[in-house]
């Protein structure tokens, strides 16, 4: 999702 | 993960190892800012919480386990062996306003109020200005060793990989995320000048100096 995407970056 | 991405984490990676790499074979942490050191040990901590809560691979969990070890393992090195080498005076940007307008900036902009997401939202906009105490004191000074010259190239061309990683997410995966990349921008930005003497100067094998 959404965030979960953003949030696979370091 | 893409190619910009992998590339950016690995400049990333690479720009601390250069860093480790100038420490132990000048036994000097002349140059750098102490400031601008902590200042990423604490993005590094309020950003990684997740390690806790969110697994996402094995080389994300290495990734951030390495940036917060080597974070504290450079700030104790400027704290204990190197002590002596470290010049407080060229250190004088006033970091209280970072720390105090990340806070605000993240209370305004984060995507919700929660702990862990309010504080990720703080570890961007300090990273976005986290630099700032390092190229003070590299403006204070005017000039600065090639190693040094290095580790900043490696840590400003990460942020700005992260920029064609975004670009390239919006046209693959339609994902975008305003802060981030609003505060990458700005973080890439700042190392404009920088860029251009590094290009113009270091690159042809002469030594780092401020016109």
């Amino acid at each position: 999702e959404e965030e979960d995407a953003v949030k696979d970056e370091l | 993960m893409n190619i910009f991405r992998l590339v950016a984490d690995l400049m990333h990676l690479g720009s601390i190892l250069i860093l480790l790499l100038k420490m132990f074979t000048s036994r000097s942490c002349a140059g750098i800012s102490f400031k601008t050191q902590a200042l990423y040990l604490i993005v590094f901590v309020t950003r990684y919480l997740d390690l806790f809560t969110h697994f996402v691979s094995v080389y994300n969990t290495f990734m951030k386990i390495f940036f917060i070890s080597s974070a504290g393992y450079i700030l104790y090195m400027m704290r204990v062996p190197l002590k002596d080498t470290y010049n407080k005076h060229l250190d004088a940007f006033r970091w209280e306003f970072l720390l105090g307008g990340a806070g605000v900036l993240a209370l305004v902009f984060t995507h919700k109020y929660t702990v862990i997401e309010t504080l990720w939202t703080y570890s961007i906009f300090l990273e976005m200005m986290a630099i700032l105490p390092q190229l003070l004191q590299l403006q204070r000074t005017g000039e600065a060793e090639t190693i040094t010259t290095h580790y900043l190239f490696a840590l400003g061309a990460y942020r700005a990989l992260y920029i064609v990683n975004w670009i390239y997410r919006y046209e693959t995966e339609h994902h975008v995320d305003a802060i981030s990349t609003m505060a990458g921008i700005v973080q890439t930005a700042l190392y404009c000048d920088f860029f251009y003497v590094y290009f113009t100067r270091v690159l042809k094998g002469k030594r780092f100096k401020l016109p």
